[in-house]
């Protein structure tokens, strides 16, 4: 595992973390879009399966059950706490994510490595990831005001997509058969549709002004 | 390569 790779992980688990935080600390979840994170529960528990078919490492193994654990964990706050369900901005989330779920699933039928169950399963989960974050987006863009906590957690997932990027290009020249195409394209997808966030990010961050998405 | 690769990444 290169660094790249690590800083990318560990970037993706801290913007959980302050999910969790913001969650925990200020009983709210207001900002948060429950349509993207009931969409990284599917990517997780679909991506994972192979908990029980392959082992990697003892480092993969737990980081799995964590991500899966922590995004369900997530979707049962926002879903039914008593508090914190009451912060949930029904009215402005309202992306239609099961067309996200029905396009990548037959995507992922079309283009897979292998046709098997796991590996279309894989595929679907890698296509899925790529656009999950499209309802957070629209969430954020209608609200216009970002909280802090908010801001911080997609930056993060925006850092780890950036960092998963330099990892693939570090593994292209130093492995001799590195070709995990399906992987690098909806990764790059994936972090462009970040781009736009970015750059209002870095424009509060140099003016030292709240975050504001254009209307 | 047909075979699928190995999925080592998270």
């Amino acid at each position: 595992m290169n660094i790249f790779r690590f800083l990318g992980d560990m970037t993706h688990l801290i913007s959980i973390l302050i999910l969790l935080l913001k969650i925990y600390a200020t009983k709210s979840c207001s900002g948060i879009s429950l349509k993207t994170q009931e969409l990284y529960a599917l990517v997780f528990l679909a991506r994972y399966l192979d908990l029980f078919t392959d082992f990697i490492s003892v480092y993969n193994s737990v980081m799995k059950v964590v991500f899966i654990a922590s995004s369900l964990a997530i979707v049962w706050c926002m879903r039914r706490h008593r508090v914190v369900r009451r912060s949930y901005d029904k009215e402005l989330d309202t992306f239609r994510h099961y067309f996200l779920v029905a396009a990548c699933l037959a995507l992922a039928l079309l283009v897979q490595e292998k046709f098997t169950f796991l590996e279309v399963l894989w595929a679907f989960s890698i296509y899925l990831e790529a656009v999950a974050i499209l309802p957070q987006l629209v969430l954020l863009q209608r609200s216009g005001n970002v909280d802090n906590l908010t801001g911080q957690y997609v930056f993060f997932l925006g850092a780890y997509r950036a960092f998963y990027i330099l990892n693939w290009i570090y593994r292209y020249f130093t492995e001799t058969h590195f070709s995990r195409w399906i992987s690098c394209v909806s990764g790059l997808v994936q972090t462009a549709l970040y781009a736009d966030f970015f750059y209002y990010y870095f424009i509060s961050w140099k003016n030292n002004s709240k975050l504001q998405l254009p209307a | 390569n047909t075979e699928a690769e190995v999925h080592d990444e998270l």
